[in-house]
Formats: C-alpha cells, sequence, structure tokens
C-alpha cells in the first residue's frame, strides 16, 4: 500500500514538476534548448510566459480544478468540474489553450457540458488533465473509460483525444499496480493496434501540442529512459509543447517509479502551495477510488 | 460570426476588457481614434484637462464573435461603457463572412 | 444601415466634415493610417514636404449611416475629397447589421 | 467584392506587402493597433517606472478585393504573415457592398 501511494502521489506531482520543468521551453526547438541551456534539467521559469522557477501552468491547474471538484463532492462531479474550470477561467490564468477557452466560454454562457465535434480537437488539452481522473478511477477499468472521456468532452470533442485519455489512464492503472515496464509497453501495443496513427516506432522528433505527437513523444522517451529525472528531462528538452508532454510523462514517470525517484531540488523549487496540494489530492483521490475501498 | 465594432471613451478601455474577460472573451485589437460627435464644441475631460476641441479622443474595440455571444457581448460593453453622459459612444455589429487563425490555418469560430 | 469607410488625403479632412455638416451628418470616427498605393515611390506634398516613401499619411473616416442617407453622403465626401491627382483615396460601403448607442441603449438608425 | 482585414505582427508588414505586390495587389490602407490575445504584453520601463503593458502592438491591414481574388489574398497573407508562435494575429473578410475611387468616380471592382 505504501507503493501504492508513493506511485500515485509520483503521478499527480509528476505532473506539476513536469508542467514546471518544461513550461520555460514551451514552444522552442530541441536546437534552440541545446543552444539555450545545453540540456535543461532545472525548475528555472522565464519562458514565453515569464514565469517564476517552479511555476506551473494551465495544465496542473485544471487538474487542480478536477481534482478539487472529485475530492470535495467525494465522487464523480462533471458539473462542479465545469464550474471550477470556469472559476479558473476568470482569475486570468497565465495561459489558456484556444480550445479550453473556447469550450469553458460555452459552458459559462451557454450551460454546455460537452463541446461538439469538431476536427480541430485533437489537441492535447483533455489528456493533460488525466491524472486526478486516473487516481479516482483506480482499479475499475470501465470507470477510467466513462470519466476520462466525459471530462474530455468538456472541452475536447475528438476520437484522437478520447482514445489518448482512456490509455494514458490505464497506463497509470498499471503502473501504479506495479506492473513491468513490458507490461505498459504492451498496453501502447493495443494503443497503438486501435490507432496505428499513434505508433513511434520511427519517431521524428515531433512534440507539437497534436495529441499523436503529444502521446508520440511521451511514450518514445518513456519508454527509453531508466528513471523519473531522465525520462522527464528527456521529454521536456524535445521542445515543442514542453510543458504538456513534461506533464504527461511526469505522470506516467511519478506513477512507474514513485515518489522516491523525484529529485529533493525539483521538489524544493516546485510552487510549495502545488506541491503540497498535488501531495495531499492524490491521497485523497486514492481514497476514493474503487481499488483503494476493495483494499 | 459577427465583427463587433465599439467606439468608447479611453478611461473605460480596462474596465470593459476586465468584463469581457469575465465571460470568456480575451481576443480583442484596439486603436485610438478621434470622434466628432452630435454635441459640437462640448468640453470633455480628457487626462485631466478640458478640451473645447470639436474632436475628442476615443478608442475603438474590434472583437470577432460566434453569433450566439453577440447579445452577451454587446449587453456587458454597454453596460461597462455607460456613464449615461454625452460621448459614450457606439456599437457596430457588421458580417463577417469568414476568420482565419493565422498561426494554425483555422477557420470559423475556431479561429476567433 | 451601413458603415461607410472613407479614406481620404488628411488636408481634406475638415473640409469633408463641414460638407458632412452641411447635410446633417454630425458623427465621424477617424483614424490616422498609412496609405499603399497603385502608384508606388511616388512624390506626395505632405505638410509642405515632398514624400518619397511607399506610404502616404492618409486618414479614414468612419460614418454609419442610414440606408436612405448612403447616396448623399458619398456623393459629398466624393466631391469634397477630390483633387483629381493621384491619391484622392477610396470609399467603401460595408453593410451594418446593428447600432447601439451606449449612453442610451437606442438601436437601429435612432443610435447614429 | 470583399474587405479583408488582417491583423499581423508588425515585423511582418514589409514582407507581406512585398508578397501581396507579387501577386498584383498595390492599394492597402494600414493601421497601428495594440492587440489582446493569448499573447501578453510585458512590463516596460517607460520614464524611469515599470509598466505592465499588457498589450502587444500589431498592424492591421485593409484591402479591398474582388471576390476571385480573395482565396489567393488570404492564402498569401496566412503563409507571409505565420511564424507558427502565439499571437501571429488573425485575418478576417467582411462583405463590401460598394467601393468608389475618389479621384475618378470610379465603382465596384474597376475602383479598386
Ligand atoms: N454615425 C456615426 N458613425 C461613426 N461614429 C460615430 C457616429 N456617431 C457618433 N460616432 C462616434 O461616437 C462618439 C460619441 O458620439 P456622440 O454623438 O458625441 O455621443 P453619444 O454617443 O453619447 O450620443 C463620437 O465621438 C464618434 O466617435
Ligand atoms: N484595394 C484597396 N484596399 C484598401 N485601401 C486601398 C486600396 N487601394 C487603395 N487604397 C487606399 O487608397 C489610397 C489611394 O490609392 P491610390 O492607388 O494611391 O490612388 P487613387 O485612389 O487615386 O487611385 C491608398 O494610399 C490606400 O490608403
Ligand atoms: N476575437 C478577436 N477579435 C479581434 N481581434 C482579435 C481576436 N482575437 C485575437 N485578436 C487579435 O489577434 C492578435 C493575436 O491573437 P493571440 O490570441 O495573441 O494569438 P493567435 O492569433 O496566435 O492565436 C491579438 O493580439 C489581437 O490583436
Ligand atoms: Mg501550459
Ligand atoms: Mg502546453
Amino acid at each position: 500500500i505504501h507503493d501504492i501511494l508513493s506511485r500515485s502521489r509520483g503521478a499527480f506531482v509528476g505532473l506539476a514538476i513536469g508542467d514546471a520543468l518544461g513550461a520555460p521551453v514551451e514552444f522552442m526547438t530541441s536546437h534552440e534548448i541545446r543552444a539555450k541551456y545545453g540540456v535543461l534539467r532545472d525548475l528555472v521559469g522565464g519562458g514565453w510566459l515569464r514565469l517564476k522557477p517552479g511555476q506551473v501552468t494551465d495544465d496542473t491547474e485544471m487538474a487542480f480544478c478536477i481534482a478539487r471538484a472529485l475530492d470535495a463532492r467525494q465522487g464523480w462531479d462533471l458539473k462542479g468540474i465545469a464550474d471550477n474550470f470556469a472559476a479558473w477561467l476568470r482569475t486570468k490564468p497565465v495561459d489558456v489553450g484556444d480550445t479550453c477557452r473556447r469550450s469553458i466560454r460555452n459552458y459559462m454562457l451557454k450551460g454546455m457540458l460537452e463541446t461538439p465535434f469538431n476536427q480541430w480537437d485533437a489537441g492535447n488539452g483533455a489528456a493533460m488533465r488525466m491524472a486526478p481522473v486516473s487516481l479516482f478511477t483506480l482499479g475499475d477499468d470501465d470507470l477510467l473509460s466513462d470519466c476520462a472521456v466525459t471530462q474530455a468532452r468538456l472541452t475536447h470533442n475528438h476520437p484522437l483525444s478520447d482514445t489518448a485519455c482512456i490509455y494514458l489512464g490505464r497506463l497509470v492503472h498499471l503502473a501504479i499496480q506495479g506492473r513491468s515496464k513490458n507490461r505498459l509497453r504492451r498496453e501502447v501495443d493495443r494503443l497503438v493496434a486501435e490507432q496505428p496513427t499513434f505508433g513511434f516506432d520511427t519517431y521524428r522528433g515531433l512534440a507539437s501540442g497534436y495529441v499523436v505527437d503529444t502521446m508520440q513523444t511521451v511514450f518514445h522517451h518513456f519508454f527509453r529512459t531508466a528513471g523519473f529525472e531522465e525520462c522527464v528531462v528527456a521529454t521536456v528538452n524535445q521542445g515543442g509543447d514542453a510543458d504538456t508532454t513534461g506533464a504527461i510523462a511526469g505522470m506516467l514517470a511519478g506513477a512507474y517509479y514513485g515518489m522516491e525517484q523525484v529529485p529533493r531540488r525539483w521538489l524544493k523549487r516546485l510552487d510549495p502551495k502545488v506541491l503540497d496540494e498535488t501531495t495531499r489530492l492524490a491521497e485523497r483521490l486514492l481514497h476514493l477510488s474503487p481499488l483503494f475501498s476493495g483494499l | 460570426m459577427k465583427l463587433i465594432e465599439a467606439i468608447i471613451k479611453p478611461f473605460k478601455l480596462d474596465e470593459v476588457k476586465d468584463a469581457l474577460n469575465e465571460i470568456g472573451i480575451e481576443g480583442i485589437t484596439v486603436c485610438e481614434v478621434k470622434g466628432f460627435g452630435r454635441q459640437k464644441g462640448h468640453t470633455e475631460l480628457y487626462r485631466g484637462a478640458e478640451y473645447v476641441v470639436d474632436f475628442i479622443p476615443k478608442v475603438k474595440l474590434e472583437i470577432a464573435v460566434a453569433d450566439e455571444l453577440v447579445a452577451k457581448v454587446v449587453e456587458t460593453i454597454e453596460n461597462t461603457a455607460k456613464t449615461g453622459r454625452i460621448g459614450d459612444g457606439k456599437i457596430f455589429i457588421l458580417p463577417l463572412d469568414e476568420a482565419v487563425r493565422i498561426r494554425t490555418g483555422e477557420k470559423g469560430t475556431e479561429a476567433i
């Protein structure tokens, strides 16, 4: 159980760490990052959003919206999540994705809890929020699929986004439950069989906000590295949508390697409120999960 | 889609922007203009000085919005930009045939 | 209603404004713009100096008018802004779906 | 006819103008505007004090074109003004009911 808690915390803290590490190099190419930092391996702040070192962005903040809603209701609460998204939007966040803004606005003005299908909705904005959903649904694959898609559809309605959310949840479940990397790799193979466009054997270094590029980047680096720090550093140094690829890689690596592998120096520099809340909410969500009530 | 053009008193800009932010609208293009109005030769306070010139500095906002948001946006600007005194300005609604986000090539309401 | 956009030579502004006032038009919004025209690199006199730059300072007027006044307003601007020399400018007529007077909430032709 | 409005990054103006000239478009009206959007302003030192300048300078182009040229003009602006980074801007297409060349009285596509 200690391991499960450590990996659950690793998933949520890892998300925040990846976000804070990658955000300063979002929209830079791998070459530009190399020219400026050599290898970026610290929470340095700056970047196009002029962040403070250790500051997180919408990736973590939207995940908090979900986690707080589920914790407050002590159960699933789609409207609670939507209300939190709306309240968050009004605080003038440091960044908001175009698709997320449009959808949250439509919720505020029209009460829409599901955005209509849109060919442009294959971004990673729903996938990046999967940490709290994965923890809440630990132990129940049907519940995961259901929650993953309904939360995704608050902002993104596209089969590629839906599929990415479900499989990220499944990978986090397997990781937290202590399954091997080979087992995780077989799960990714299932994803690629179902949706070949996610294939990454011939990874070409595309790390944009297109959910396929994001997932390929995360998978490529997760399966090639052997530790939390190594995985997240390699991912963000790929550039592109680096805060989101970093956040998702951090979630996956955190779920797999656990809190013990998250570097001290990163934990010390991460926004203390974020560290405190991710750690605390991870445990609260774990306690709500089917797996936990079955223990 | 519509292009909403609002001509307002300059000191109202921040307030109008904040009110639009509250309803999820962030993208706005603004330019400084000179207004000539129905009331000629009146004085207006501008940066603490009284103007008797026949033009008055105004600010023009351009906001492209989806059709279903137009009423709400107009109402928001109206309520916020109004002082009840001469020269509060106008809101014009123009038809917008197409919009493109240059960065991504997205078209239509996805572009704005 | 229509939104009339007129791009004219800056020194013609007062003359055009006066001519419009003569026909009962008082509300105008004006901004300074840069014009690039068919004749590139030509010289134009601007404030007594000859310009060879490829942009020429112009003034853009925006006037919202009721449909029945459009022809008269266009004719007035045309006659007053014209010098017969290159660069006199353009008049554009755009459809205007709605207009609101912020101060009073009046809509339509009452608002302009 | 349509009135194409393009809001672009200021350093892209010359490049866009040249690309439009390449496809035979010479008449453009330009003004400096302030952009509010996802790309945020920054703090600036101005007269010794730090200002949080929350707008980004942009340039707005207005180009009246015949219907059959619209697609080409939009494509040209899109390709030239794009950097792929946030803040590249928008292209808006508005219906244009009529155009007049002030110098000659020509109307319609002859006027633009
Ligand atoms: N017909 C119009 N077309 C375009 N702009 C107008 C028109 N009428 C007024 N304006 C703009 O609105 C501003 C306020 O108009 P004004 O007549 O002074 O007061 P009010 O809007 O309170 O009735 C003017 O300074 C001008 O910028
Ligand atoms: N197609 C157009 N769209 C928008 N503005 C235009 C267009 N053509 C010309 N203009 C504007 O009109 C001004 C005068 O145009 P120009 O071609 O120099 O002379 P003229 O109007 O006398 O033929 C330009 O400086 C520019 O501001
Ligand atoms: N809805 C809108 N209406 C009018 N102008 C807009 C709108 N949205 C954005 N703009 C203009 O486009 C510029 C760029 O928008 P921004 O959101 O920063 O990035 P991007 O265009 O890359 O998505 C803004 O600075 C503003 O001038
Ligand atoms: Mg982000
Ligand atoms: Mg991102």
